[in-house]
């Protein structure tokens, strides 16, 4: 099974750039013993799920395809740093 | 679909526009009746109602377009990526959209960012409402292409917001009949003819220099429609003012894309374009719109998915200018089908109004019913009195 590591770096930094900022996590990528990258894998995951795509927690082209639609910039998973962050206008 | 946790506690929102696109700074007005259009698609389907206001006014949702860092530690990125963001209610309901992107006002220019579709969708975040992982849903939070016929509230959409504000009230918006004549010398008693009998052959909205005109036919006259009833000056006869077309019309169907109006008596159709009849009509409803019957009793472009339906007795039929299946116009044999599909509608209509672009009216005898489009049924509190509401008569 491909892993994440097959992915270009720029893709995972991409990627992880993109889930963190639209809520799917709130720390880095690590690695498990045979290299996968544990937390973005079921980030990824989460994120295939959520928008309709084939849940492999692997960093396909469709799923980089869909990170680069034009979309709306609030969080699609509201976590406790979503909430501490805003502030009432 | 997913609520946020918080909601307004009033029904009648305040926005104001605080700033607006760089590069559609000569088209302000634009930009105010998309921005208003992407409010209505709500309160089309819920209780809300929004008003806008000066920018030195008290507001409960603000907009801006701003690019880059502006001020709320959600620095906007560019063009494409992220196009907008907004605030919950708890958090104060404002509406930011990136100044970097190509906005336009017109789904039908080519390129750019239709605003309409990603203003409706942040409202839904100023209003309660997170995101949806329904993909058609308005509140998917991926951009989709802009839709002609702006119908972009879908049914999970609905849900949610009714969650939060309830279905929108009975009488919210009940036919035109609250401004009144713009002086007392434009104002008409009741017109004798329709208040004694209100059952009409066919109706018909168009823009006409620019401003919105309703005019009704039945039998060799025809009158036009104010807000509140009927206009000084008429009844007048169709066959004087209307360039060549008959009396006792069947149906009639504006197809606005192209400035044309098609009439349907009998088993012919007559085309208008731009308001002037061409030459070389009738011709025989086969001809132009294979798998039509004769002798229509109503026929409309609904704005819900803009094909053309046309009505007969108990059934109706849909007209493709392409079908699927030979690419040529025609109507696809699933039809006809039962009116009683149309949930509320009675067989036998006399007219189908689609009003200012707004909601979809069909007439029969002397009531009225009003359909909501997003609910798939007649609106609750119809059929109501084609006289009183729309003529005038008390």
């Amino acid at each position: 099974n491909p892993t994440l590591k097959d992915s270009p770096p720029e893709s995972i930094i991409e990627a992880a750039t993109y889930l963190a900022r639209y809520g799917y996590s709130s720390s880095s990528p690590t690695e498990d013993k045979s290299g996968a990258l544990v937390s973005l894998s079921s980030n990824l995951e989460e994120f295939q799920r959520f928008a309709g795509l084939k849940v492999t927690g692997v960093l396909d082209e469709a799923t980089i395809e869909k990170m680069r639609e034009p979309r709306c910039g609030v969080k699609d998973k509201l976590g406790p740093s979503y909430r501490a962050r805003r502030r009432k206008r | 679909y997913a609520l946020q946790g918080s909601r307004w506690r009033t029904k009648t929102l305040r926005y104001k526009i605080m700033s607006w696109p760089s590069n559609l700074l000569d088209n302000k007005d634009g930009v105010r009746d998309v921005i208003l259009e992407s409010f209505k698609a709500w309160s089309d389907v819920s209780g809300l109602s929004f008003e806008e206001v000066g920018t030195g006014s008290k507001s409960n949702i603000e907009i801006r377009f701003a690019s880059g860092d502006h001020g709320d530690g959600d620095a906007f990125d560019g063009p494409g990526g992220t196009l907008a963001h907004a605030f919950f209610p708890i958090y104060g309901g404002d509406a930011h959209f990136d100044d970097s992107e190509n906005w336009k006002v017109d789904p039908r220019k080519r390129g750019g960012i239709d605003m309409f579709t990603v203003a409706a969708h942040e409202f839904g975040h100023s209003l309660g409402l997170s995101h949806s992982d329904v993909n058609e849903a308005l509140m998917a939070p991926f951009y989709k292409p802009p839709s002609l016929d702006r119908d972009v509230i879908k049914e999970d959409d609905i849900k949610a917001i009714q969650e939060l504000y309830g279905p929108p009230a009975a009488d919210a918006a009940p036919a035109p009949r609250p401004r009144q004549p713009s002086s007392p010398g434009d104002r008409q008693d009741p017109d004798p003819i329709l208040c004694q009998d209100s059952a009409v052959d066919a109706m018909l909205t168009i823009d006409v220099n620019g401003q919105k005109r309703t005019y009704v036919f039945k039998g060799d006259h025809y009158w036009r429609l104010t807000s509140s009833g009927v206009e000084k000056g008429y009844p007048r006869l169709i066959r004087e003012m209307w360039g060549g077309l008959p009396d006792n019309l069947d149906a009639i169907l504006p197809y606005e894309e192209a400035d044309r109006i098609y009439f349907f008596k009998g088993s012919q159709y007559w085309r208008m374009t731009g308001l002037k009849l061409d030459p070389g009509y009738p011709k025989p409803i086969s001809a132009g719109f294979p798998g039509i019957p004769d002798n229509l009793d109503a026929a409309f472009k609904w704005r819900a998915n803009g094909k053309m339906y046309f009505f007969k007795g108990s059934q109706y039929w849909r007209f493709d200018s392409e079908l699927e299946t030979t690419g040529r116009p025609g109507v696809s044999d699933k039809y006809p089908q039962p009116i009683s599909i149309w949930k509320g509608i009675p067989n036998n209509i006399d007219s189908v109004l689609i009003y200012e672009n707004k909601r979809t009216y069909f007439f029969k005898g002397d009531s009225y019913y009003r359909f909501n489009d997003a609910a798939f049924s007649v609106d609750a509190s119809y059929p109501r009195s084609t006289a009183e509401y729309w003529f005038g008569c008390t």
